[in-house]
């Protein structure tokens, strides 16, 4: 079971898009993924059309009372299974916030066998580095960093390779990272330009595949459906089959 | 001394470049912003070009040790003063979470006398309803929401409508709040729907100016420059200049 976080604290950059797709992807090959919600604002879980689910039944629910994960798990007609994410996550940096061990909680969660599983995990995270992140980033093997062309956001970047680098020591291992470009415009110069510092900056760590600004990737939310679903032929549908590709040949979820 | 927060826990709706664009608008009419840069990732702060001032001169300092923030003032080329953010300020939820009346502390550094001043103090916020962006909501009489026209952002208002609600009962006094549709393109059919949404659920409380999507206010942050500074005659800087007219003239920084 290979546990990777969606993260990258500077919002809006494509988490929750990026999420959503590439396990529509997986679950096209028939990889039965698994999405984990730490986004407090349940968006991936809202995307998917899965609402008013009570607490207790989602991620809030297992930080709050140790429920086992395996108990919460909800399988969707696109092949992708999911714990939702609830509002009530937000109370828990409130909660859990200086309880030593408190980062391993789902790592620890994932382990005990409350979930034999054999796909790979995707977590969405919050645009915020607090406990929730924490936990995914204790809990994943690798993070998945969506970044959008424009200066605040490669600024960003800086301070979560340091945050990443400070948890490698606790966990004793490399998180391997892997960059994609979400928003992508070939024709403005301030994409190609983030393409050079971005390739620089990071090799093979930046994925090949670059995601285009696409309507369809916004409005399939809405009706409750992944990119393949909803608009199969876009450049959005194209773009995601084609990184979730180059992330299975790269090894990203053995 | 009006305080206005600029919120929107959905992330990449434009809080920075409308607070750190506002302010300048304001400061070229000779209004003596202030902005307080609530976020960890102290992106206004970046946007003009201050940059490496230690922790405890900025308003992860006030929550800290309780500095009075008179002390922490620093006054900008382009008439905006500021208050700068800082990578510690992502520590206050854990710190402080649960301790009772944590959500007033910046209402009480504002109200006691720490900061004699009269122009407009504009609060940037993180992406996330902790503890920080609490403290803003509680120290501002009015709420300015950049919002971007999707669904998920649309979506998200709803939350915040009921946060919003939530806090007034405390307070004993009503939130006003503005709306302002960012990143608007005028050709896009989700754009033109979003707008019908917003004037039904918010009438009055949506802002008459639409700020245009311009890759100037993604690149004057780059420069150090507000909008006025880097691209004066760009729709970006144009918008800008207008929403600040309307806001003033609808009384939103009495
Ligand atoms: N490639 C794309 N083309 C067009 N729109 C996109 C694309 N990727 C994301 N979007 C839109 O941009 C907005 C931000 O994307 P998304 O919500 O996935 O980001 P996020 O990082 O998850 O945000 P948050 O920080 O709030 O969790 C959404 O409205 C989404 O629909
Ligand atoms: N009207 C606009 N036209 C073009 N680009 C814009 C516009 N408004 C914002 N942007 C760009 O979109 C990105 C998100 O904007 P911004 O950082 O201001 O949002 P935010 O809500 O403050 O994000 P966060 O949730 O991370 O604090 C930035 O790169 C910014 O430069
Ligand atoms: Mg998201
Ligand atoms: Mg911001």
């Amino acid at each position: 079971m290979a546990v990777i976080a969606v993260f990258n604290q500077k919002g809006g950059v494509g988490k929750t898009t990026t999420t959503l797709n590439v396990a529509a992807g997986l679950a096209v090959l028939g990889r039965q993924p698994l999405i984990l919600d730490l986004d407090p604002q349940a968006h991936v879980s809202l995307a998917l059309g899965v609402r008013g689910v009570p607490s207790e039944a989602c991620m809030s629910g297992f930080f709050r009372t140790g429920r086992p994960l395996a108990h919460m798990v909800r399988p969707l007609r696109n092949g992708v299974r999911i714990i939702p994410g609830h509002p009530d996550l937000s109370k828990i940096d409130a909660l859990l916030g200086s309880t030593p061990g408190v980062a391993g909680k789902l790592r620890q969660g994932l382990a005990e066998g409350q979930l034999a599983y054999a796909g790979p995990v995707l977590i969405d995270c919050a645009p915020a580095l607090g406990v929730l992140s924490l936990n995914a980033l204790f809990a994943a093997e690798r993070v998945l960093i969506p970044v959008t062309a424009d200066f605040l956001t490669i600024q960003g970047l800086n301070r979560l390779d340091i945050a990443l680098k400070v948890l490698e020591q606790p966990l004793q291992r490399r998180i391997e990272r892997r960059v994609v470009l979400t928003r992508y415009d070939e024709a403005k110069p301030q994409c190609r330009e983030a393409l050079a510092t971005l390739r620089q900056k990071y090799g093979e760590a930046l994925c090949e595949t670059r995601i285009p600004d696409d309507p369809a990737l916004a409005e399939s939310p809405a009706h409750g459906m992944d990119i393949f679903a909803y608009a199969g032929d876009s450049p959005g549908a194209q773009a995601y089959r084609l990184l979730t590709l180059e992330l299975l040949d790269k090894g990203f979820f053995q």
